[in-house]
């Protein structure tokens, strides 16, 4: 399985539908301070399920297009990601499958291949691609390198508690 | 539970040294995670130590702050390796590494993403992003506010600097 | 007490509006202090806002690291400008900012350090320390343990980049 | 005033005795990771009076080389700082003044220009300098920056008292 690419609408500072992508095995993201890099890895973690408290914001709402000055955009807003399943022997085809979450006021909605689904169930298929959202052992934020090294013996603990 | 506990202990304790010395390139680093209770691991702490390079061991306290860049990333990989993810997701990880480092890092990255998981990383050093497969440049567009744009641009036809 | 304190405040108010727009090379940037309590500031806390150029006004917590640097620098220098220390030593306060902001950092500095303030910075980009007077460089020095050594060069003679 | 040079003798990683400087205007400080960039930082908040704990390590007997790994070499520790007064439309010579540090056990020696003096007398020498180190207000350590701009509304008054 591999991240094939992303399709953010009006979510922090991407205006209107963007595409973002496509990945390729080892990609970077670069760009000016404060131009919208690490909004991109926050709206791939939101599509993964992860709450608004770890994406810098207090509330769903925030995260909207403008919400930071106080003039969320009308409409829609959104994270849509696509994975790719490598075919096996007999398949012909790359099997894709798009995992989607939109903002509707404070709660959100869960879509997989447009089909909208329970959390629990789009929980679930993340994990069977080995998503496991709530242990976050793929993704290091902004400045917590150091403090990842400098964890408490208990944390360290609590984190062998979420893999295992 | 305390089964599964200990089996993935077992596993990142291993992992955790291979991957540290593949990260520092130098057979003699060490990386331990040694549990405050031996007999029962999930009820107590688990310490975290590293020998870089040409050093002798000493507490994490000691080392620098590019030391303890390299020994987080270490145990994030190592976790990882447990329940592989199948990408990876890294903010300016390399803001205290210094240029030897960086060509350390992304070596051991360009490595293990042809093998095992993909990676995103955003980075603003030249010396690091160089190394990607693709970039993907963001820029800011200012009308009243400031929205972000992106182009892609695929690295792989340049030879590697 | 209270009066020196109100004293010292007027200052650092005026004073970091004028750096931040100095550090950003850009009038239209804008830093703000304002007392939770404009009748008695020392009681309560006070709150630290600042305007990017060419964004609005908005909480710090939604500005980005680099961002968040410049903001952090102009408030330090504000402060020192109070009671101003003969020197200033940062560790590696380059780390998240992009080129541009590294030049615009490095001139202010170059321009203060002229006049003011004599200014040690230590850095591992050479986008930065290839604007200094002098480089000290410090190596490690392998034998049993490891112990640190130090040359230093005079970078006056050479045109800046 | 400005800073003319350190001497570090058997602190942290720096062995013996070793000068670094002549520090210019706008000097940097550059070198690999872990070489001892940032110990050179801690040799002068330490010759100023800046207490262990600021300076990442438990005790001041910690500061010793060696001590890390648990054989702190014999004889003296400590470091000197000298600073030159720029010399007024009268005077002659640049007057050079060295304030030093050694570590004895757990305390300290202070010395201003060779002759032992008390705490108070060296901290209050320094802030005719200019130099007040418990208001920190020119040292930026490793990794602090985005906390510096991430204060409390409180933390930010008490910066000020100390400050005022
Ligand atoms: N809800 C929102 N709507 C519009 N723009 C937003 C919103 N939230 C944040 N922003 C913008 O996003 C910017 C921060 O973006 P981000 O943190 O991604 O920058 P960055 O590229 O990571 O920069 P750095 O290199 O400094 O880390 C803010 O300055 C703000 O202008
Ligand atoms: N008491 C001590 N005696 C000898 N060496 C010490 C002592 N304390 C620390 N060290 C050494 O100093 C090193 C850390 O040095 P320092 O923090 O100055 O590195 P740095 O040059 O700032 O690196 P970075 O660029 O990664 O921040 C440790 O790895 C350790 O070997
Ligand atoms: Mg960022
Ligand atoms: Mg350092």
């Amino acid at each position: 399985v591999y991240l094939k690419q992303l399709e953010v609408e009006n979510f922090k500072s991407w205006r209107g539908r963007q595409v973002i992508g496509p990945f390729k095995r080892f990609n970077c993201i670069v760009g000016t301070n404060g131009s919208g890099k690490s909004n991109v890895m926050d709206a791939l973690c939101f599509a993964l399920g992860e709450r608004a408290g770890c994406l810098r914001v207090k509330h769903a709402r925030d995260l909207v297009h403008g919400a930071h000055i106080g003039v969320p955009v009308p409409g829609a807003a959104g994270v849509a990601v696509t994975f790719c399943e490598v075919p096996g022997e007999e398949e012909e085809e790359e099997e894709e499958k798009t995992f989607s979450r939109t903002i509707t006021g404070d709660t959100s909605e869960y879509r997989i291949n447009g089909t909208l689904v329970a959390l629990s169930r789009y929980t679930s298929e993340l994990q069977r691609l080995g998503i496991i959202v709530k242990a976050r052992n793929c993704f290091v934020f902004q400045g917590a390198v150091e403090s990842i090294a400098m964890m408490k013996p208990r944390e360290r603990t609590q984190l062998f508690e979420r893999i295992s | 539970r305390y089964q599964l506990f200990s089996q993935c202990f077992e596993h990142v304790c291993v992992a955790i040294d291979q991957i540290y010395k593949r990260l520092c390139r130098n057979t003699s680093a060490q990386a331990f995670l040694s549990p405050e209770n031996p007999e029962e691991p999930y009820l107590e702490g688990i310490n975290y130590n590293c020998v870089s390079p040409g050093k002798r061991f000493m507490p994490m306290d000691n080392l620098s702050g590019g030391e303890k860049s390299i020994a987080a990333l270490a145990l994030v990989f190592a976790v990882n390796s447990y329940r592989p993810a199948p990408f990876f997701v890294m903010d300016e990880v390399d803001a205290a590494l210094d240029n030897t480092n960086i060509g350390k890092v992304t070596s051991y990255i360009r490595e293990q993403s042809r093998e095992d998981f993909q990676m995103i990383v955003i980075s603003l050093k030249e010396e690091f992003y160089s190394q990607a497969d693709s970039l993907l440049g963001v820029y800011p567009e200012f009308d009243g506010g400031m929205c972000s744009h992106i182009l892609s641009l695929d690295l792989t036809p340049f030879p590697l600097t």
